[in-house]
C-alpha cells in the first residue's frame, strides 16, 4: 500500500497523477 | 494595500488551500478504528500518505511552479512536505478543525508509540503558533513560501524558485501590516516560525525510525 512507499515515490506519483478527484 | 493583482493572487492560493482535505474514509477511520498503538500507527501512516499526496496537488496549483523544472519541483516537495505539513496540523490543532476531532488525532497522536521526546516539542510549537493568531490567510501564504523556498538541497535552479517564492512573500509581508495592524513585527515572528520549522525535518527522520522500532 502507498503508506510502504517513501516520501519520494508518494510525490513523484502524486506529482504524475490527480488526486483531487 | 493590496494591489488587485495581489488580492487576485492571494484569493488563488487560499481557495486552493481550501480545497485540500483528506479523503473522507480515512477521517472516518479517525473515529471508528480502535485504539491500539498498532492501530495508530497505521492509521496516522495512512494519514501522512494521504496527506503528502493533497499538498502535492496544493503545489501543482502554485502560479508558476508547473513550469519548473521536474527534478526541481520533486526537490522542492520533498524539502518542504514535512515542514508543509506541520503547518497544515497546526492550523487544524489551534482551530480545531474539524470539530472533536482534533482531540482524538491528538489521542490517537499519544498513544501511537511514538516517543514524547518528539510528541512534546511538536504540540509546543502548534502552541507557539496558536499564539501568533494566524488567519487562514497566513497559512496558506506561508505554506506556499515553505514550498517555494529555493534553498533546499538538490535544486539546480534557484533563481526561478526565487522569483515564484517572492511575490508570495511580498504579498504576506502587506497582509499581516493590514491583519495585525497593532503588532508590526508580525511579519518578522511568522518568518522566525518557518527557523523552527527547519529544525523538525532535520528530527524527523530520526523521529519515524525510533517511532518504527517502538
Amino acid at each position: 500500500p502507498a503508506s510502504n512507499l517513501g516520501l519520494e515515490d508518494i510525490i513523484r506519483k502524486a506529482l504524475m497523477g490527480n488526486f483531487d478527484d | 494595500e493590496l494591489t488587485s493583482e495581489q488580492q487576485g493572487l492571494l484569493h488563488y492560493i487560499m481557495d486552493s488551500y481550501n480545497r485540500q482535505c483528506i479523503p473522507q474514509y480515512i477521517t472516518r477511520k479517525l473515529l471508528q478504528e480502535d485504539f491500539s498503538a498498532e492501530e495508530n500507527f497505521l492509521l496516522l501512516t495512512e494519514m501522512a500518505t494521504s496527506h503528502v499526496q493533497v499538498l502535492v496537488e496544493f503545489t501543482k496549483k502554485l502560479p508558476g511552479f508547473q513550469t519548473l523544472d521536474h527534478e526541481d519541483q520533486i526537490a522542492l516537495l520533498k524539502g518542504s512536505a514535512v515542514e508543509a505539513m506541520f503547518l497544515r496540523s497546526a492550523e487544524i490543532f489551534n482551530r480545531k478543525m474539524p470539530h472533536g476531532h482534533a482531540d482524538l488525532l491528538e489521542e490517537r497522536i499519544r498513544n501511537s508509540g511514538m516517543s514524547n521526546d518528539y510528541i512534546t516539542p511538536m504540540f509546543n510549537f502548534y502552541k507557539s503558533l496558536g499564539e501568533l493568531k494566524m488567519t487562514q490567510e497566513e497559512y496558506s501564504l506561508l505554506t506556499a513560501v515553505v514550498i517555494l523556498t529555493p534553498d533546499r538541497q538538490y535544486i539546480k535552479d534557484k533563481e526561478s524558485v526565487e522569483k515564484l517564492q517572492e511575490p508570495l512573500l511580498d504579498v504576506l509581508q502587506k497582509l499581516c501590516q493590514v491583519q495585525h495592524p497593532e503588532n508590526p513585527q508580525h511579519f518578522a515572528r511568522l518568518l522566525g516560525r518557518l527557523t523552527e520549522l527547519r529544525t523538525f525535518n532535520h528530527h524527523h527522520a530520526e523521529m519515524l525510525m525510533s517511532w518504527r522500532v517502538n
